[in-house]
């Protein structure tokens, strides 16, 4: 699975995810990559989500839309919400990870598996690009 | 319009096998993320829009075969690549979205076709295929999505019979 998600000049926020999906995957499975709120959400109110991993445990937990409500509706920061999210995913042994912005441009590249191929880049000029710890 | 743009980008989290990645394979993976990064982030620098950003990143990690999207990308239980993208505008909320797509190199583009000239968000199998040779999309022959690493895999799980959670493919 890749994603990004990004921030504008114009303040526009925006969110994409592609994937080949399951290893040998049967019936039609389909994971949470284009279930619109549970792989990929954009909201200029709050911020842009795309995720990564066990997609049943995403779409279950609806990871992307849920970390867009706690911004909107508890005013949790993205960080805390991002946790928040990631915690809930934990208490279902689901693994993976995520990448979120929101609309002053903060980033959170959150996981909770061996490692996740990501990178971000800021107004600054600033890069980061990771794969582990 | 405010300076402040930035932007964000995964290649897929998971089991990674860290024995697998020599200083080398390290650099490889860096440098590929780096690629699709710098073509986004190059729009946004210009004043481009989020949506073309976002489609110009994922176009260069689908184009690349070390991740599990487009090329590269994992084989489902018959053999063959079935792809899902999805695509969201944030001032809009407007969305685009296609599931289990064979056969074209971009689901991200056919993804974002779905948010901008349909009154659909999610078009799948044989009709999301029919819509992106409808829009003229580039199609690929099976050999286009191959490679060494993923068929490996998918011979593996099916020998092995892995259960579905058997983590392969790192999202």
């Amino acid at each position: 699975t890749v994603g990004a998600v990004a921030l504008d000049k114009n303040g526009n926020l925006a969110a994409a995810t592609s994937t080949g999906g399951l290893t040998n995957k049967r019936y039609g499975r389909v994971g949470d990559s284009p279930i619109i709120g549970s792989g990929t959400y954009a909201n200029n109110n709050t911020c842009a989500v795309s995720c990564t991993g066990d997609g049943e445990h995403f779409i279950r937990s609806v990871v992307a839309y849920d970390i867009s409500c706690l911004i909107e509706y508890k005013q949790l920061t993205l960080r805390d919400a991002c946790a928040f999210a990631m915690q809930r995913l934990q208490k279902i042994d689901g693994t993976g990870g995520l990448i979120a912005i929101d609309r002053w441009g903060n980033i959170q590249m959150p996981y909770n598996s061996e490692g996740m191929y990501r990178a971000c880049a800021y107004t600054s000029g600033e890069i980061e690009i990771k794969i582990f710890e | 319009m405010n300076d402040q743009f930035a932007i964000a980008i995964h290649g897929g989290a998971g089991t990674l096998h860290r024995e697998r990645f020599s200083p080398d394979v390290v650099q490889q993976y860096e440098k590929a993320l780096r690629q699709a990064l710098q073509a986004g982030l190059h729009i946004l620098q210009n004043g481009g829009r989020s949506l073309d950003a976002l489609e110009t990143a994922v176009r260069e990690l689908e184009e690349c075969p070390f991740f599990n999207a487009g090329r590269g990308a994992v084989f489902n239980a018959d053999g063959g690549h079935s792809l899902d993208a999805a695509i969201m505008d944030g001032r809009t909320l407007a969305a685009g979205a296609v599931a289990g797509i064979s056969g074209f190199k971009s689901p991200i583009q056919v993804a974002r076709a779905v948010m901008e000239k349909t009154r659909y968000v999610l078009l799948s199998g044989q009709g999301a295929a029919d819509f992106a040779r409808d829009q003229g999309f580039e199609e690929a022959a099976a050999d286009y999505f191959y490679t060494d690493l993923r068929y490996h895999q998918w011979k593996k799980k099916q020998e092995n019979e892995l259960d579905e959670s058997a983590d392969l493919n790192f999202g």
